[in-house]
């Protein structure tokens, strides 16, 4: 479909991509993170999208298997939500991803 | 108002009571740890009630100065959100202020 092409470009043309919603400290936990890590990531606030928010995030689910938020993928690769992102980070692996990303 | 003493009876006959809701990662987070003490606390879902459910969080506010969940009471007193609840747990008063209440 082409909310499904959308989402596919989105994520390949964009380093850190990360799906969220406006109100949800998990989501602002992985803002920071990236922003602390000097990243300036796409944020899509799916609860600013009108009946499009509700689309996207079913469709996301489809792609990725994961329904909730954030939703997160670095160098068109799925990363997961705010709990698999801080692992990465603690293991140190999430800078290696990043700077692989902003590289390409 | 008669909302606002519902809210007032709640919290003052129930020795550990979180506003929350139902999807919000920082209210599971925070009933998890109550339940890891041992404690059940009365868990009022705000997305479950209908229209009351914005009421409520609205009522909240001007009560306590909180707007966000989740909202959590001890002994009837206003304890603050996940982030204030923890920050008691690692001092190591959030134990303290849960046998007082219990014990009321
Ligand atoms: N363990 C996941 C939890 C994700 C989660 O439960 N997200 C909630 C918000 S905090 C969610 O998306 N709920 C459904 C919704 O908001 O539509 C993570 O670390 O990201
Ligand atoms: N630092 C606060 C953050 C609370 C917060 O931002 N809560 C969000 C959900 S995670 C909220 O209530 N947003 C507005 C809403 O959902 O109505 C805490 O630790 O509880
Ligand atoms: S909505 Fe509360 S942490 Fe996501």
């Amino acid at each position: 479909s082409r909310l499904e092409e959308t989402i596919k470009n989105t994520v390949s043309q964009n380093p850190v991509v990360v799906y969220s919603k406006s109100w949800c400290s998990y989501c602002s936990e992985v803002k920071s993170l990236f922003k602390k890590l000097g990243t300036q990531p796409l944020v899509i606030e799916l609860d600013e999208l009108g009946p499009q928010g509700p689309q996207l995030q079913k469709l996301l689910e489809r792609i990725t298997g994961q329904y909730t938020v954030p939703n997160v993928f670095i160098g068109g690769q799925h990363i997961g939500g705010c709990t698999d992102t801080l692992k990465l980070y603690r293991k140190g692996d999430l800078e290696t991803l990043l700077s692989d990303a902003v590289a390409k």
